[in-house]
């Protein structure tokens, strides 16, 4: 199903920022 | 721990948020391409992702849903 894979994929990307994102906040006090 | 993951998730809409709107826009979206190690096409992604309604802003409400299944998935991994 296509639409699965790009909802998998979509979910990597989501992480990827999510993480990011708390990196960055704890990064920077 | 739901408090928690709601806190957090506020303080990185407002990361977000720059302008203070209350809300975030694709164009708020691009701004973090320099801060954040993700490309335009996948900053657009996660923004639509979590643009649920699709009227092309999040509230903070979209961020937090979005959040609150980023945790979650988190936990089975």
């Amino acid at each position: 199903d296509p639409n699965m894979k790009a909802g998998a994929a979509n979910e990597g990307v989501l992480a990827n920022f999510f993480n990011s994102l708390l990196s960055k906040k704890t990064g920077s006090p | 721990p739901l408090a928690e993951t709601m806190g957090k998730a506020k303080e990185l809409f407002v990361l977000c948020d720059k302008e203070g709107k209350g809300f975030i826009t694709k164009r708020d979206m691009q701004r973090l391409q320099g801060e954040l190690p993700l490309s335009p096409e996948q900053l657009e992604t996660v923004f639509e992702s979590l643009d649920r309604e699709s009227n092309g802003f999040l509230t903070p409400v979209e961020f937090k849903t979005g959040f609150g299944e980023f945790v979650g998935l988190d936990d089975t991994t």
